[in-house]
């Protein structure tokens, strides 16, 4: 068998007006986390040791929606979520509500192996992690300043809509809204075209 | 969302994802990332990992979709993405990258744009945005 490797970064309304150093910054790191899994292949790990590794990478990097730089919930908090799944074995391990876990792929990944599991979510997953040893950090460490500006601008588009607050609360939920193209609001919560691109 | 999936020399297909979601979620959302089939699967056939808007993926059951084709319609991994990424999801909302257990990739997206790179032992390398 030959190896392969595919990752991504997220998907969304990027806007082909992305500054050029921007463009390079997220080449860079995904470029950076491709030759972290080739690397691992060529050293013959598993695809499961290189997916982790590959994803935990991202995780670190802030310029991603996951781990540190995690988007902010209307409450200004952290909730982190991850799954791993094993393709011959169908075995798998996911977790949801993670407020500490600085690589949850790796929480998810020990949920797979250590329980009789496949799913721990909030308290649960966090008493789990605890219990594992997994690296934990404060909320200061996943907020950026991308992050907390992404909230203040959402919510400050979502007040100036003209509709009732149940009806633009989450708009693809609420087919009754009045926000009526999707170009309003990007994937990633900011006015499409009239904003620079700021990640999913 | 970031996501990988691979295929090592054993032919072992493997899918992780990890997500923050999306800027003000509801407290206590669950997306598609944990769900089983949705944003993140493998099976024998292939894995997948997806991103975009969660509720969709979910509706869409995304990664289990686009095994389900190749196991049933006898669908190649270019195929069964295709039929995910064009017909089954709402334009806009939706991407992934996946592997099959014979090596072949792929990276689809109906969004404007996707984060993502891939490679593979006969020298294909790829990193794009759009």
């Amino acid at each position: 068998m030959k190896w392969a490797i595919a990752l991504h970064g997220g998907a969304g309304d990027i806007s082909k007006d992305m500054p050029l150093q921007k463009k390079e910054e997220v080449e860079t790191a995904l470029s950076q986390c491709l030759q972290l899994g080739i690397s691992a292949l060529r050293d013959s790990c598993s695809a499961m040791d290189v997916a982790e590794l590959v994803v935990r990478a991202l995780e670190d990097n802030p310029l991603f929606n996951a781990g540190r730089g995690s988007v902010l919930t209307t409450e200004g908090t952290i909730e982190m979520e991850a799954s791993i799944m094993d393709g011959p074995s169908r075995k798998c391990g996911a977790v949801s509500g993670l407020t500490s876990v600085i690589n949850p792929i790796s929480l998810a990944r020990l949920v797979m192996e250590k329980t009789p599991h496949v799913y721990l979510a909030f308290a649960g997953a966090e008493m789990f992690a605890r219990q594992q040893g997994v690296a934990t950090a404060e909320p200061k460490y996943f907020l950026t300043e991308k992050s907390t500006k992404q909230l203040h601008a959402v919510q400050q588009l979502l007040a100036r809509q003209t509709c009732s607050s149940e009806d633009i609360t989450y708009k693809e939920a609420q087919p009754t809204c009045k926000l009526e193209s999707s170009a309003d609001v990007s994937l990633n919560g900011t006015l499409s075209g009239s904003q620079p691109f700021i990640g999913e | 969302t970031v996501g990988c999936v691979v295929i090592d020399k054993l032919g072992h297909c493997v899918a992780a994802t990890s997500t923050g979601g999306r800027t003000n979620k509801m407290v206590g959302r669950i997306g598609d990332t944990p769900l089983v089939g949705a944003g993140n699967y493998a099976n024998h056939l292939c894995a997948v990992s997806a991103t975009g808007i969660g509720e969709y993926i979910i509706r869409g059951m995304v990664g289990h979709n686009v095994a389900a084709i190749m196991e049933y319609k006898g669908a190649s991994l270019a195929e069964a993405v295709t039929e995910v990424i064009d017909k089954q999801v709402e334009q806009g909302t939706t991407g992934l990258v996946a592997v099959s257990s014979s090596g072949e990739l792929a990276m689809a997206f109906n969004t404007t744009g996707m984060y993502r790179a891939a490679a593979d032992e006969s020298g294909y390398y790829e990193v794009g945005i759009w």
